[in-house]
């Protein structure tokens, strides 16, 4: 897409900052394999966001459901790897720590795509 | 140490810097930005044969620094305070942006609880600009996680021996200074 470099506009902006906006993923901590706990889609939509998750290939990835399924593992997994986390596939507190934690935002993809395959032990 | 797709790189031996005049920060002053930055692109211009110099002109800088909120326009809106804090863009598009909704500081004024080092988040962006992807290694500069009240300003021997396989080494660049990375090359 060929994106102006910014907006020419000189209307004054007001920034609102109310409350802090980071990911909290705390609740999400030990959740296991299969099961269904509310806030398992939002972290689906983070790791889809750095790159780690395809979306349900509706185009959307607003339909992320809450179960925690194999493909969430393997993106778990990636993530650790990535971050150089030990490779659990699981939801520690350390994992946790991480994805609620302030970050850049460019996607990770480009680390994902070095071809590099992982397994959860 | 990692590239982005196709490990795009600069050209040219001194790139040319500029701050969006519309997309500024109240506080920090612009002096002190420019400060920031001027700290941060020495750090790698230390270590590679590429020099930064600022200029006025955005429009025609190499690369562009701005800081916005929210939707912007380039597809990765902002999203408040924390979460993502900014992003740049591979070479040579040259963007870089900061999310103007977070408290930034520069002078190690870590009061507040979600304050975030500009000079960091610059030195690692700055990074990305030259065509570093994210590191693995934690202590790197090029780690894609900061957290508040954290400074992480030194160049770790992951991000040099990113950045020298792009660029090269700095003529002035003495390894011998960074035995941790000659150990590094030497051992391929």
């Amino acid at each position: 897409r060929n994106l102006p470099d910014e907006y020419t506009t000189k209307a004054t902006q007001t920034i609102k900052v109310s409350n802090a906006t980071r990911h909290d993923f705390s609740r999400l901590v030990d959740v296991q394999l299969g099961s269904h706990v509310s806030g398992v889609s939002e972290l689906k939509r983070y790791l889809h966001r750095f790159g780690y998750v395809k979306d349900d290939g509706s185009g959307s990835s607003k339909n992320f459901s809450d179960v925690f399924d194999g493909r969430l593992e393997s993106a778990i997994s990636l993530f650790q790897q990535n971050l150089g986390l030990p490779i659990t596939g699981r939801l520690d507190t350390s994992t946790v720590t991480l994805m609620s934690s302030p970050r850049c935002g460019v996607s990770d993809t480009h680390m994902i795509n070095n071809g590099m395959h992982v397994t959860a032990r | 140490y990692t590239y982005f797709g196709g490990k795009p790189k600069w050209n040219r031996d001194t790139l040319t810097y500029a701050f969006s005049e519309t997309h500024k920060l109240d506080y920090p002053t612009s002096d002190d930005v420019k400060t920031v930055f001027r700290r941060a692109f020495g750090r790698w211009a230390s270590v590679i044969p590429v020099s930064f110099k600022e200029v006025d002109d955005y429009t025609t800088a190499n690369l562009k620094i701005g800081f916005f909120a929210g939707d912007h326009g380039d597809g990765k809106p902002f999203d408040g305070v924390l979460g993502t804090l900014a992003h740049a863009f591979a070479p040579k598009n040259g963007r870089v942006h900061f999310d103007a909704a977070e408290t930034w500081v520069v002078n190690d004024d870590f009061g507040s609880k979600v304050a975030v080092d500009l000079e960091s988040v610059a030195t690692h962006e700055i990074g990305h600009l030259l065509g570093l992807g994210h590191s693995s290694r934690e202590s790197a500069v090029m780690y894609p996680i900061l957290p508040p009240r954290t400074k992480k300003v030194d160049l770790t021997v992951d991000d040099v021996a990113g950045v020298l396989r792009l660029y090269g080494p700095n003529p002035e660049l003495r390894l011998d200074s960074l035995a941790e990375l000659k150990d590094s090359l030497r051992n391929g």
